[in-house]
């Protein structure tokens, strides 16, 4: 799902 | 992590360190408009505090910690220390007339409508707009300092610096976060007129002036 899109993001 | 993304934090990095360096040798915060490190601080604060439940890697956190606690000593700098060199009244930009739509966009525009989520996204819409009271006084006083403009130039080459990032981690990962994306073009955009003469007058030793 979306919910753990590229948060490695700053 | 690419290239791209890791000069574009550094960018970032460093905007941080002009500004205090500019603050610190002319003994004022001078020409740097309030509400934009305000707005800075909500932007860090409400989308780097997921470091308290989440771990990504040692820089992410590194970064984050970074960024939410210089841009909160900024403001000290600005409110408490060097207070008598800002001047409120060309700080005018109404910052409640940005937070407002962002705020209703972040409830549109969220990967789940979770309080995190819908946070993460206001926090990305903000940091895409949190520049216009800074503009607003440039265009106001029609010409800043020039250590001023290099914090402006490193600023915006950290988000425009994003934008490879997002396409090469399109190609390469089949990833594309497009919240993050049209904000980071937008505020990417903000900075166009600003970059042209800063590459027509600072790059070439002059003065930065807006024409009149």
């Amino acid at each position: 799902g979306h919910t753990d899109h590229v948060k490695d993001e700053l | 992590m690419n290239l791209f993304r890791l000069f574009g934090d550094l960018s970032h990095l460093a905007s941080i360190f002009i500004l205090l360096h500019k603050i610190r040798t002319t003994r004022s915060c001078r020409g740097i408009s309030f509400k934009t490190q305000a707005l800075y601080v909500a932007v860090f604060v409400s989308r780097y505090l997921d470091i308290l439940w989440e771990w990504v890697s040692l820089y992410n956190f590194v970064m984050k910690v970074f960024f939410i606690a210089s841009s909160c000593f900024i403001l000290y700098l600005m409110k408490m220390k060097y207070r008598p060199t800002h001047d409120p009244s060309i700080d005018t930009f109404r910052v409640e007339f940005l937070v407002g739509p962002c705020a209703l966009l972040a409830l549109i525009f969220n990967y789940k409508f979770t309080f995190t989520e819908v946070l993460w996204s206001l926090s990305i819409f903000l940091e895409s707009l949190a520049i216009l009271p800074q503009l607003f006084m440039l265009q106001r006083t029609g010409e800043a300092e020039t250590i001023t403009t290099h914090y402006l130039a490193a600023l915006g080459a950290y988000r425009a610096l994003y934008i490879p990032n997002w396409i090469y981690r399109y190609f390469s990962e089949g990833v594309v976060d497009p919240i993050a994306v049209t904000a980071g073009l937008v505020q990417t955009a903000l900075y166009a007129d600003f970059f042209y003469v800063y590459f027509t007058t600072v790059i070439q030793g002059q003065k930065f002036e807006l024409p009149a």
